[in-house]
């Protein structure tokens, strides 16, 4: 879960 | 996105607002350091690069201009229009210490080695440390306005309610990013004894002054 996110926070 | 990534966000754009308005209002921008505002102009310059090539929803479009605009907003406020009341001998702190440190880190540690990505990660870890030229001048002369202290406090909130939610979507078991959570956690300790100087003094009516 702690990886690969699209960055979807400012 | 959820009650406290919200509430961190508007008090990210609350922080901008008030140093925008003290600004413009007082004519004036002593105390405050243009090296941490350079800093946050290169913060979001580097992280919202993907505006061009991503599209998340139109909050995100819309707040990432707006910090923008505002961020470059501040550096002609400061260094143009009221040029001459910026405090330049009180803004000494050495911003290539953090600069050079963050390219550093972000070239050894990242998700992927694409230059997209690469200036994101940097963006993230300089701007858990850019706030550090802002605090050595409040240091330096031992003293902060009010609307000053209101500033950081408003900077410092949105910090440590974008913990709260990287808690809450964790609980949700949404994805999260661990470059940014650990950086996110350093920005905010680097608050934690300003937070305690401005509820023990400044909401108490008193100026933020340091202990000798």
């Amino acid at each position: 879960r702690l990886k690969s996110t699209t960055h979807d926070e400012l | 996105m959820n009650i406290f990534r919200l509430l961190g966000d508007l008090s990210h754009l609350l922080a901008i607002i008030i140093l925008l308005l003290k600004i413009w209002n007082s004519r004036s921008c002593a105390g405050i350091s243009g090296r941490s505002q350079f800093l946050f102009a290169i913060v979001f310059t580097a992280r919202y690069l993907d505006l061009f090539f991503t599209f998340i929803s139109l909050y995100n479009t819309v707040m990432k201009i707006v910090f923008l605009a505002t961020s470059y907003g501040t550096l002609y406020l400061m260094y143009i229009k009221f040029k001459a009341t910026y405090d330049s001998n009180h803004d000494t702190f050495r911003i290539e210490f953090l600069i050079l440190p963050a390219i550093a880190l972000a070239l050894l540690i990242n998700e992927e080695f694409t230059v997209i990505e690469i200036l994101w990660t940097f963006s993230i870890y300089l701007e858990s440390v850019a706030i550090l030229p802002q605090l050595f001048m409040v240091s330096k002369t031992g003293e902060a306005e009010s609307i000053t202290s209101h500033y950081l406090f408003a900077l410092g909130s949105y910090r440590a309610l974008y913990i709260l939610n990287w808690i809450y979507r964790w609980f949700l078991t949404e994805k999260l990013n661990a470059i940014a959570i650990v950086a996110g956690i350093v920005q905010t300790i680097l608050y934690c004894d300003f937070f305690y100087l401005y509820l023990t003094k400044v909401l108490k009516g008193k100026k933020l002054q340091l202990p000798a």
